[in-house]
């Protein structure tokens, strides 16, 4: 049984293909990780709980317009954001989770709200929000979480549908 | 999707996933990341999990808590549970994806049945790194 720490992340499994992966831009998602993980290893080297470590790289991870959640999420078919979240303690099996909400820059710490100030462990729309609003969490507006990459992607996606070009892609269904 | 999973130094374990989905869902549309089982679990009796991919398949496999159930149940490790249900289970009935999971011992793993799935993982005094494909 080891004594030390142990973290991972993931920012997604629908990746580029290989094909259309730039140096520049594997560089980008390297450093991005590499940042990444080093917010969650900082809190475990100084003796922070695994749940803060979660808590707080995922954050990271929603600010950054690489991934697909938080600032970069993906868009709905009518142009609109829809995210969720979840986050879970293993010491307790507490665990609190959103979904179908925009507004809070940082949905994973609405799904956190909910877990430490309410009854409950799944809270979707208006109500999730209410409770990221009685938490004090900051709020940004559709801009804030709007990217051309996505914007680009869902046209695209909709222009192959109506064309019926679509393909199975199943890193498309990955967002 | 992005999420994480951690085990501290006092042994206890957690996870966390936040995504916007799929490009072009239908509005209510929700995957596995929200769903305690499916796309996150976390419990020191034997792991953390977080998921990113096809969240119907996730949902219908119920793939983080089945791989909790075969650690505890069946005294399988973390990496066999882990890739027994993603590279085989998921596989089968048509879906794809990854996983991040960390195990009570400390244990990680990482695997994925589709062309890459951005990662990175850090074992204190050990292995750290970052990939995609």
């Amino acid at each position: 049984m080891s004594t030390g720490f142990s973290l991972a992340i993931h920012g997604g499994a629908g990746v580029l293909p290989t094909a259309d992966m730039t140096q520049e831009r594997a560089a980008r998602t390297h450093a991005a990780l590499d940042r990444i993980l080093a917010v969650g290893e900082a809190i475990l080297l100084r003796g922070g709980s695994a749940l803060d470590a979660v808590d707080a790289t995922v954050c990271a991870l929603e600010d950054e317009p690489l991934f697909n959640a938080g600032r970069g999420a993906v868009f709905t078919r009518a142009g609109t954001h829809e995210m969720d979240a979840c986050i879970m303690d293993g010491r307790t099996r507490a665990a609190g989770a959103v979904a179908g909400i925009m507004g809070p820059r940082n949905p994973v710490r609405t799904a956190r709200a909910v877990m430490e100030a309410t009854p409950h462990v799944l809270m979707i729309g208006d109500g999730a929000l209410e409770v990221a609003r009685a938490a004090d969490l900051p709020f940004e507006d559709a801009d804030y979480f709007f990217t051309q990459e996505r914007r680009d992607a869902l046209d695209s996606t909709l222009a192959m549908e109506a064309a019926g070009t679509l393909d199975d892609d199943p890193s498309r269904r990955h967002g | 999707t992005v999420g994480a999973v951690a085990r501290d130094r006092d042994g206890n374990v957690a996870a966390a996933t936040s995504t916007g989905g799929m490009t072009a869902k239908r509005a209510g549309r929700v995957g596995d990341s929200p769903v305690i089982g499916a796309g996150t679990f976390a419990s020191n009796a034997t792991c953390a999990v977080s998921a990113t991919g096809d969240g119907e398949a996730f949902l219908r496999l119920s793939v983080a808590h089945e791989i909790d159930a075969r650690m505890r149940l069946a005294g399988a490790d973390l990496d066999t549970a882990a890739r027994g249900v993603v590279i085989d289970d998921l596989t089968a009935i048509g879906g794809s994806g990854g996983l991040i999971a960390v195990g009570a011992d400390g244990a990680i793993s990482l695997p994925f049945n589709c062309e890459g799935m951005y990662r990175g993982w850090s074992r204190e005094g050990d292995d750290r790194g970052t990939a995609i494909y």
